[in-house]
């Protein structure tokens, strides 16, 4: 699964997720990746896409309930993030991550695997990329 | 003006132990292109949906990802594709599942969230608009990769041997 967040220059924010589902999937099934509010979601104070175990990100509402802990409790990204992703879908049995932009330029890439493919790009115009948790 | 900003992702689950350095070094070029193309928009003025088209059109494109070219095999052998994308001032949403021909999906959910009233188009459907909008189609056989194919004939084997059904849907792996 790939996905990108992003802030342009007028503030407005965007999400997207793509993917190719897994391995040996059978009778049509169908993960979090191109369901609205569980593996993409955007609004004026978040923007979150996910990667990880599908049907954990579909019951919890992963992408929106991130963001909908910004907009009505006004938590952090880092916050939001680690409260869906490394607590909430792993006390279920699930297991993933997410990259989370808050309006305000703040970024979090929450995962609880070994590692996540990501990268992060800003003012210096110099692409970041990090694969395990100590990078 | 603000200062704009773009992070991406590759996947979750990655394990040092199926690393290599060639591939490790793929992936960070491949991300770092990503970023430089999705960036690249948002410099010239561009909008936050344009970065986040230009940025997953670069990943979908490499076959070292789950996405577009290089995508797993289903059970039967295919190559089954799903993207989604939204905007956040508008809240205005378009996604595509279970596509099996479309280059890039994620410019097919864009599509479908400028150009439909609807949010979610499946199958052929999906792929009937796609048509009707102009986005490449290509031949299935574009997104496959023998790397993919071994994973698929590794899990079937594990299927005939009884190992998978034996422990249940807790060993899987479910990045999706």
């Amino acid at each position: 699964t790939v996905g990108a967040v992003a802030r342009d220059s007028q503030g407005r924010l965007a999400a997207a997720t793509s993917t190719g589902g897994m391995t040996d999937k059978r009778w049509g099934r169908v993960g979090d990746s191109p369901i609205i509010g569980a593996g993409t979601y955007a609004n004026a104070d978040c923007a979150v896409s996910g990667t990880g175990w599908g049907e954990y990100y579909l019951r919890v509402a992963a992408a929106r309930d991130i963001c909908l802990r910004m907009s009505l409790l006004g938590e952090s990204a880092a916050i939001a993030g680690q409260a869906v992703i490394e607590d909430e879908i792993p006390s279920l049995g699930g297991d993933g991550g997410a990259i989370v932009l808050g309006a305000d330029g703040e970024v979090a890439m929450p995962f609880n695997t070994e590692g996540m493919y990501r990268g992060w790009i800003g003012s210096d115009g110099v692409p970041h990329v990090a694969i395990y948790a100590q990078d | 003006q603000v200062q704009p900003l773009l992070v991406i992702h590759g996947g979750a689950g990655v394990e040092r132990a199926e690393m290599t350095p060639e591939r490790e070094a793929r992936a960070r070029d491949a991300l770092a292109l990503a970023l430089r193309r999705g960036y690249a928009r948002l410099q010239a003025g561009d909008s936050a949906l344009d970065a986040v088209s230009a940025a997953i059109v670069v990943l979908e494109d490499d076959p070292l990802f789950n996405a577009g070219r290089g995508a797993v095999f289903t059970h039967d052998g295919r190559n089954e594709l799903d993207a989604s994308i939204m905007d956040g001032p508008s809240l205005a949403a378009g996604a595509v599942a279970n596509v099996h021909r479309v280059k890039n999906p994620v410019l097919l959910a864009r599509a479908v969230m400028e150009k439909s009233p609807h949010v979610l188009l499946f199958g052929d459907g999906a792929e009937q608009f796609a048509a009707e909008q102009g986005i490449a189609l290509v031949d299935p056989s574009y997104f496959r990769t023998e790397e993919r194919w071994q994973q698929l004939q590794k899990a079937l084997k594990e299927d005939a041997a009884g190992k998978r059904a034996a422990t249940g849907m807790a060993t899987l792996r479910h990045f999706g």
